[in-house]
C-alpha cells in the first residue's frame, strides 16, 4: 500500500494517452506526412502512431519530462501548438489536467485491485480502469474525426509541446529537466497566446482518477 | 483559454524534426 504512488499511477495513465494524442493529433492535423504514420491498436480501438524514431524518442523525452510535474499535480495544462513556417501558432490542442477530489477517497481500490468484489464478480478496480479506459477511448476517437470541424492548416507545420505550470514555470524548472541532453525554457508570451482565437471544446472526461 | 501568461509556461528547447527532415530520411531509405 505505501509502495505505490498514486500520482505516479495518474501520470503514467495520462502520460500513456497524451503520447497517442500527439501522434494522431501529428497524423490528424498533417504535421507529417501520412507515411510515417502506422496503424495500431490502443485502448481498443486504431490509432495512427508514428514509426519514424527520431520523431518519437523526441515525443518520448517530451513526455518523460512532464512526468514528474503531473505526479505532483503542478501541470495546469499540456499543449500541443502548431506552427506555421515562421513559428506563429496556428492550432492549439489544449489539455487542461486537474485531479479530481475523490481521489485520495479511490487510493484503496487501486492499491487492492482485486478487492472489494461486486456483487457480478467485477471488482471496483475493474470497472474503475474500465471507465478510465473508455474515456480515453472516447477522446482519442475525438481527435481522430476532428479535422472535419477544423480548417485546413498551411502547408509545412511544425509542432511543439507547451506545458503550463500552475506556479511560476521557474519553481518547475528543475523537476522537469530530468533528461541532461532535453533542456526546457520558458516559453515566451508571443508562442503561448494566439490573436482571436476561435474555442472548439472536443471532449471532457471525468473519472475518479482523472479529469482532462 | 487565454488566462496563461508566459510566465507559467515551458516548452522543449529542441524543436522536433521537421517534415523536410523526415521526408529526406524517408527517401533515403
Amino acid at each position: 500500500r505505501q509502495d505505490l504512488n498514486f500520482g505516479q499511477v495518474v501520470a503514467d495513465v495520462l502520460c500513456e494517452f497524451l503520447e497517442v494524442a500527439v501522434h494522431m493529433i501529428l497524423y490528424v492535423r498533417e504535421v507529417y506526412p501520412i507515411g510515417i504514420f502506422q496503424k495500431r491498436k490502443k485502448y481498443n480501438v486504431p490509432v495512427q502512431m508514428s514509426c519514424h524514431p527520431e520523431l518519437n524518442q523526441y515525443i518520448q523525452d517530451t513526455l518523460h519530462c512532464i512526468k514528474p510535474l503531473i505526479e505532483k499535480n503542478e501541470v495546469d495544462r499540456v499543449v500541443v501548438m502548431i506552427l506555421d513556417k515562421e513559428h506563429h501558432p496556428v492550432e492549439r490542442f489544449v489539455f487542461e489536467i486537474s485531479q479530481p477530489p475523490l481521489l485520495s477517497v479511490r487510493l484503496n481500490v487501486l492499491v487492492f485491485p482485486k478487492l472489494p468484489f461486486t456483487l457480478d464478480g467485477v471488482s471496483d478496480s475493474d470497472s474503475l480502469l474500465s471507465h478510465v479506459e473508455q474515456l480515453l477511448r472516447a477522446s482519442i476517437l475525438k481527435i481522430s474525426v476532428c479535422d472535419a470541424i477544423l480548417e485546413s492548416n498551411p502547408p509545412g507545420c511544425t509542432f511543439t509541446v507547451l506545458v503550463h505550470t500552475r506556479d511560476a514555470a521557474t519553481r518547475n524548472m528543475e523537476k522537469i529537466q530530468v533528461i541532461k541532453d532535453f533542456p526546457w525554457i520558458h516559453a515566451d508570451e508571443q508562442e503561448v497566446n494566439m490573436r482571436e482565437p476561435r474555442l472548439i471544446p472536443l471532449k471532457t472526461m471525468t473519472s475518479d482518477i482523472l479529469k482532462v | 483559454i487565454n488566462r496563461t501568461s508566459g510566465a507559467h509556461v515551458l516548452k522543449p528547447l529542441m524543436s522536433p524534426p521537421s517534415r523536410e527532415e523526415i521526408v529526406a530520411t524517408l527517401l533515403d531509405h
